[in-house]
């Protein structure tokens, strides 16, 4: 039972890019993140390496994604269903079970592994200005 | 048509960070 599907991972939904461009979420790849990011001010982009992935113990009928985030590597560990997609650096929609992404959205995803590196956003932080880069 | 902002698209994850 998932009674709320987010619909902006259907397939076909329109999504804005920071820059204003309108594209279809299965078209999205990884640069509309990137520069969607640098121009939100703000936002930031992190990579978020897929560390470990197993049912959750709190929540049956989820799974538990353990990330190492960011440049420090901190530890995150978020509970989602298994059909939830995240966007894998280079590889594009990936999730835990593609099948049921596919049944529940329609959109076609790789099979989210140990290993992969996923689009995330942080605030941005004033502390290390080398990321900034002027025009 | 609905339109969804893109950062609804990816987890925010933010660092855990103790100090």
């Amino acid at each position: 039972p998932a009674p709320s599907n987010p619909s902006h991972f259907m397939k076909g939904a329109i999504i804005q890019l920071a820059t204003g461009e309108l594209k279809r979420v299965e078209d999205l790849q990884t640069q509309d993140f990137v520069r969607s990011a640098e121009v939100s001010g703000g936002l930031k982009i992190d990579s978020s390496m897929v560390v470990d992935i197993r049912a959750s113990q709190q929540r049956p009928g989820l799974v538990s994604l353990h990330f190492t985030v960011g440049e420090q590597q901190s530890k995150v560990t978020i509970d989602v269903p298994p059909e939830h997609p995240f966007f894998v650096f280079g590889q594009g929609w990936s999730s835990c079970s593609p099948e049921r992404t596919a049944q529940l959205y329609g959109l076609a995803c790789h099979h989210l592994q140990v290993g992969d590196v996923c689009v995330s956003i942080t605030l941005q932080q004033q502390m290390q200005p080398q990321q900034h880069k002027q025009p | 048509v609905p339109v969804f902002p893109w950062h609804s698209l990816v987890p925010f994850l933010a660092p855990t960070q103790s100090d």
